[in-house]
């Protein structure tokens, strides 16, 4: 069950891109 | 006559003391007499703890410096505060150079864990917003184990405390939106036990910039303010106003030297033709606590490329087994 490096930068640019058109402006 | 009796009466007898870890508060009476070793290895063994050398007992002193209670020393003689109980904090003092490497005993992980996740939360670490969702996907994990579509309670994430507060107020996101998010990622951790979650925490958190860094109020030879950063790799300098990048550092390897006098603190590199670099710190008591942290970390950082010793080689093969029996448990399930 453990999680490559790769599975979390994946995870993390997924997140990253669906926050990003709710981010305050500035933010 | 009644008052030389009860001095006696103290100087022979126990205190008490409170220990507060992050999931526990222990106590336990003291003998006048006891060190810091005494007290230090009462707790570790009542919470079951081998690994030791990560932790220490911190404490605030008479004079409200926040200190370390040295192991060699009596108790009674690192200025305690005359409160009753003694108070210690039991936390993480050293950090590994990788988590999974390193920490084999669950309860030495859950500790990590528990220290690691507040400091998170408190913002004393900077998270980046998809870091924090990620890590609030597996502190969710830990806690409520696998996502069930069936019986899952939409709100129920709303309602924790799992988002550094910094991080909310960047986006115009409801709790139902955060909520949402982070299910995606926690339906995704379906299967992992708590342990295993919260190494997965870990993993994640230890590429934070501030995790695991010490940081010190210093100044150069030019009166500049800056950082000085301890951390299980070396010293970093930063500039004021940027904690997250350093602008130099000092590998342990390339440290022949440290001391201090005073306020004036000397790192000496291994490369005699360089410079030595030379701080200031506000307190003489400040660089104490800086040379007994480049003293642990250094230690840890020679430990680490030795081969391992016996006991934690017993202790890696036991968890080991006791892993792989809980997984032929689940299996079975």
């Amino acid at each position: 069950n453990t999680r490559s490096s790769g599975y979390h930068q994946k995870a993390l640019a997924e997140i990253r891109n669906s926050l990003l058109p709710f981010a305050n402006s500035g933010g | 006559m009644a008052f030389s009796f009860l001095i006696r009466k103290k100087s022979t007898k126990s205190f008490p003391v409170k220990v507060i870890t992050l999931d526990a508060e222990l106590e336990f009476n003291l003998e006048w007499r006891a060190t810091g070793r005494d007290l230090f290895d009462l707790v570790c063994r009542t919470i079951g703890l081998r690994e030791t050398w990560y932790f220490g007992l911190q404490y605030q002193d008479s004079k409200g410096f926040m200190s370390w209670l040295k192991l060699d020393k009596k108790v009674h003689d690192q200025g305690i505060p005359q409160q009753i109980p003694t108070t210690f904090n039991f936390l993480v003092k050293f950090y590994p150079e990788d988590v999974s490497e390193e920490l084999v005993q669950e309860v030495t992980q859950h500790l990590f864990y528990l220290q690691v996740k507040q400091a998170i939360l408190r913002m004393d670490i900077y998270c980046p917003p998809e870091a924090s969702v990620l890590l609030a996907s597996y502190a969710v994990q830990a806690k409520y184990g696998d996502y069930d579509e069936t019986s899952y309670q939409p709100g129920l994430l709303a309602s924790e405390d799992l988002l550094p507060q910094r991080v909310i107020d960047q986006y115009q996101m409801t709790p139902e939106m955060w909520e949402d998010r982070i299910k995606i990622w926690y339906a995704d951790h379906k299967t992992m036990s708590r342990d295993e979650a919260e190494m997965e925490y870990l993993k994640v958190a230890q590429d934070l910039d501030m995790y695991g860094v010490n940081y010190f109020d210093i100044s150069n030879k030019k009166e500049t303010n800056l950082w000085l950063g301890v951390t299980a790799l070396g010293l970093n300098i930063y500039e004021k106003e940027n904690k997250l990048a350093p602008k130099t550092t000092f590998a342990w390897s390339e440290i022949r030297h440290i001391s201090f006098d005073d306020k004036k603190f000397i790192i000496k590199p291994v490369d005699k033709t360089s410079p030595n670099f030379v701080f200031f710190s506000q307190k003489v008591r400040m660089n104490k606590l800086i040379l007994d942290l480049c003293i642990g970390n250094h230690d840890l950082f020679m430990r680490r490329r030795k081969p391992d010793s016996m006991e934690v080689q017993q202790m890696k093969a036991q968890a080991k087994e006791e892993r792989s029996r809980r997984q032929i448990e689940r299996n079975k399930l």
